[in-house]
């Protein structure tokens, strides 16, 4: 089956959604120079805020149905099947134009060629997931729902991304019981260093009680900044309890980053990765410390 | 009765911990200078990852009873009494004193005088209150859990602050249905923009379904950076939402304010208000319009 990644971390604005999105989105066009093949990728979204559809310049207004329906599906709700809310490369690829075109309303040209995006499948969320993820609670296999929305369908990808919301709520729990692999992004600052022993804890158990099969992808220090000291003891911290699962890539801060939605695309495709988009590069060259991991799977 | 205020929103990582710490800590031991009044105030965690205990310096295992027992308290769990929950100033002093120490091991001289707190009392929170929100979605008065448990209490204080997770799952429809006032605090990124929209639903749902006494007490802006657009246009589009609702004082990117749980104490605490200390000054600037906005209530 594909590599199934869940992209975790119950602290708020560590990357989650930005490393999601851009691993995915490098994954799946590839990248010749850096050794990077192309593969089919599927990023699911599990987050009631929705960001990841945003980040491609997707109108939530204009989805059909999202992962709200697909969590219900066929045991609280009408069945939905995953071809129905899959939004393909072609429809993500329009809306980054599109964006583009609206946060550059004075450029005639239009956007850069570079702004678009193949193999990739968006499976996006929507605010009402707030309210599926409550009455979850008392239903039915409440663990298992996207695993079971997935299973048919898993075979169609290579490699399947999930973006989770700052929470170890049933959202983040049905994300870590329908993957084989765990990422977590930390953000060098004070209060991830006792968020990674919570969060390990919070992992063990989902092991124990729910998905053996569950494993460390890897780790990556996020919006690192150089003038900071606590980077540094974030760091070590990092490596003293995951030792060589820590990427050796860390994503400094970069204002480039958090502006390339902007662009209406994630910095690996709004940005050529050289020398004067390090932002880019940094992504990219994770992408290319996790092609690795995967190739040795 | 006091003035409730919720900290909320459901995006992470945009300072709602640091922001709800340290107008605790500001509005509890007043400022002379600036015309604060000191006030008794209550400060309430309500996010699983426990963080405001955390920027206190107090360890966590060493805890009794914390909000965990207070939620299940006298329904679904043996009662206990706010008071057995309750962290006071003294306490808080000196773990921000051992905190310092702690990070400070080579300064021989000891934390400044200035490392100490009066007036304020903590209602810690644990992960476990993870557990709490999923098991909580089948209870009796499953929305009003953290009013019942502050109702006793509120005629000893005048101000309660109650920090919140990022989800708008039951722990902030709690602190919504507990509280008279919301504060927002935005951070001034791209995801802010959809943000506010949705964030305003919600809400309005609980002011329809379940608090129609909840007012909007402000909106900050935070971490905001001199050298990006996005600032200026996330700012632009509060003030369109909010009005005179989004205070003057607009807190910006610090790395002081980042690193202040390094000197064990919230920044307010940590640092005078002067010029030589802007991150300081601008969370006493945002008290001292708090202030303002409490005196005319
Ligand atoms: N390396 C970086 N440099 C600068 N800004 C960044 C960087 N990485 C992410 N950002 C920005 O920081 C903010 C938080 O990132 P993001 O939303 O991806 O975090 P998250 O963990 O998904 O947050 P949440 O917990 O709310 O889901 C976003 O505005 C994003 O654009
Ligand atoms: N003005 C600022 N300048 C620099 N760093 C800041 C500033 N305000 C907060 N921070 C830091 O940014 C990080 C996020 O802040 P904080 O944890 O308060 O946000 P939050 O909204 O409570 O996050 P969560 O959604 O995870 O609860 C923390 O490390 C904090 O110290
Ligand atoms: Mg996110
Ligand atoms: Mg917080």
């Amino acid at each position: 089956g594909p590599v199934v990644i869940a992209v975790v971390n119950h602290k708020g604005g560590c990357a989650k959604t930005t490393t999601a999105v851009n691993l995915a989105a490098a994954l799946a066009v590839g990248n010749e120079e850096l050794g990077i093949d192309a593969r089919r990728v599927l990023l699911v979204d599990l987050d009631p805020k929705g960001n990841v559809a945003t980040t491609f310049g997707i109108d939530k207004k204009s989805l059909g149905p999202t992962m709200n329906e697909l969590f219900k599906g066929g045991v609280d709700g009408a069945p939905v099947t995953l071809n129905e809310c899959l939004i393909g490369p072609d429809i993500l690829t329009e809306a980054m134009r599109e964006s583009w075109k609206l946060h550059n309303p004075k450029r005639k040209r239009g956007p850069p060629k570079g702004i678009s995006i193949e193999n990739l499948w968006l499976l996006p969320a929507d605010l009402d997931l707030s309210g599926v993820e409550i009455d979850l609670a008392t239903r039915i296999g409440r663990e298992n729902r996207l695993k079971l929305a997935l299973q048919d369908s898993l075979g169609h990808f290579d490699v399947v991304i999930v973006d989770t919301p700052a929470s170890l709520g049933l959202l983040t729990i049905n994300a870590l019981a329908a993957a084989n692999w765990v990422l977590i992004p930390i953000q060098a600052e004070f209060y991830a260093l006792e968020g990674m022993g919570q969060l390990m804890n919070a992992i063990r158990d989902v092991q124990k009680a729910i998905n053996p099969n569950l494993r460390l992808f890897g780790i990556v220090l996020t919006m690192v900044q150089t003038n900071s000291n606590l980077g540094e003891t974030v760091a070590e911290r990092a490596r003293k309890h995951f030792g060589d699962r820590v990427f050796d890539t860390a994503i400094q801060r970069s204002v480039a980053i958090a502006e390339a939605p902007l662009e209406g695309a994630p910095i690996v495709i709004a940005k050529k990765p050289n020398k004067s988009n390090p932002g880019s590069k940094a992504y990219w060259e994770l992408a290319k410390e996790a092609d690795a991991r995967i190739v040795r799977i």
